[in-house]
């Protein structure tokens, strides 16, 4: 059974297609077959993989006709992952969706037809709550919410819990939160302890077991396109990566 | 004649909402009257500032019924410093907009008819190139593009770039970017230091002299709903939005 995740969060830079890329990646080196969905115009999780942007094979195509699909699945350099790339052109795509019959559907179908051949299927979403997120929650079986231990990041939780518990009334009753993981946490930062110790207190059930550490050799590692582990296995922000793909298999089991 | 400055990136997470805040609270403290329109259904710029978040009087409101603005002009803890507050209804506002004829004048519409009390109007924009940001680049005479001192920012400054040109030849021929700013920017990281250089290569009479520095401070003075001055003003955030403002109000003159 194929587990779908989508990596949403309205609030900028908080580290979901860091989360995306890695956790990808992490997941094929422990053997699982993996696809990750592009679901940005600023196509990050597609360079930050190595891949090349693609207009005719990417996710905005398939979105249009999502018979297309099969021709963009893409390989990247990691055996077990594969990528549906995205381009700066998906930003005409979710325009021209809107005026389309069951336009919040239309990654369901598109990806629906592909995800037998994988074991996960995680989707970098673009930072917002319109149309192009909205299609990853009708579409994913739960939500991997990344913020920053800092406090705008703290004020848009509620923002995207509800948007979740929306979508499960209205359009998928599967839909629910996976959990909430910290990123760029600086243990010498008082701010950051303050604010999982808030987070914790009203999500507690939901939060990882552990946070991500802030790294810069996370950001050197994108601007190579490689990910964590080949870039330097033995950092912290690898370290973080491993653990929370243990603590997702964990959670495959309990269902 | 009022300036009218777009604080506008697509890129999440680059400092948009905490330079929106700290330069329009500078240029008060310089003496110059500011207004301040947080275009964002997250509202930072709204909370960051202390103000209560507004449906009924906010943006959202007067981009419906521009004859409303007058009534959404909301005083802030700082003398010459209004705002327009936001609130997480405007995302609605934006799917209804998308129908309008001259959808993308609104903000041209309702703010057009205050600015003549202000000397600034600074405007933050949601991590997007969609209606809302849109409509500020229609508005606006200049756009500040804040950029992290990291490979995935400098992978959209193309695209915020082009943006603004585009917008200048179809809707606004007076836009144009009034300046890169670097935020975040860690003189002891090695990366910030090359996507630096590489940005002024390429862009170089358009950077602003001085970075704006990592300073946790920044963060913190956001979570109390004050300025960087008012929380700290010996620090060295307040001192890097100290420097923007001299640098703003020095192209001030050369117009
Ligand atoms: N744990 C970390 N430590 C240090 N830097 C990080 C970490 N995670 C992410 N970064 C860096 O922070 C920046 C923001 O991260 P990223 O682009 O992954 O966020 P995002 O939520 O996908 O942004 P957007 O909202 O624009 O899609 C990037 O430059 C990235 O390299
Ligand atoms: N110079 C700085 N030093 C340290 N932290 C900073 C600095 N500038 C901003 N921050 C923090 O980084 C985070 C991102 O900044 P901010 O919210 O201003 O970015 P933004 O571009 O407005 O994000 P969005 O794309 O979501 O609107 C915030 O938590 C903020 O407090
Ligand atoms: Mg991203
Ligand atoms: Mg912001």
């Amino acid at each position: 059974m194929t587990r779908k995740i989508a990596i949403c969060n309205q609030k900028g830079g908080v580290g979901k297609t860091t989360t995306a890329i890695n956790m990808a990646a992490a997941l094929a080196l422990a053997g699982k077959r993996c696809l990750l969905v592009d679901l940005d115009p600023q196509a990050n999780a597609t360079s930050g993989l190595g891949s090349r942007r693609s207009r005719e094979r990417g996710i905005g195509a398939a979105l249009l006709e999502p018979e297309l699909t099969p021709e963009c699945l893409t390989t990247t350099r990691y055996e077990l992952l594969d990528i549906i790339p995205s381009h700066a052109a998906l930003a005409m795509v979710e325009q021209s969706l809107v005026k389309v019959r069951k336009k919040e559907r239309r990654l369901a179908q598109a990806v629906g037809c592909v995800e037998a051949r994988y074991d996960y299927v995680l989707i970098d979403c673009p930072p917002s709550l319109g149309l192009l997120p909205l299609n990853a929650l009708v579409y994913a079986d739960s939500v991997l919410i990344p913020i920053q231990c800092e406090y705008f990041a703290m004020e848009g939780l509620g923002q995207i819990i509800a948007a979740i518990r929306e979508t499960r009334e209205k359009l998928n009753p599967r839909i629910r939160a996976e959990g909430v993981l910290f990123t760029m946490f600086d243990a010498d930062v008082e701010l950051s302890h303050e604010v999982m110790g808030e987070v914790t207190r009203h999500f507690g059930d939901l939060v990882y077991r552990q946070p991500i550490p802030r790294d810069v050799l996370l950001a050197e590692a994108a601007s190579h396109g490689i990910s964590i582990f080949e870039y330097n296995i033995g950092s912290n922000g690898a370290r973080g990566y491993v653990e929370l793909a243990r603590e997702v298999i964990e959670h495959e089991r309990q269902e």
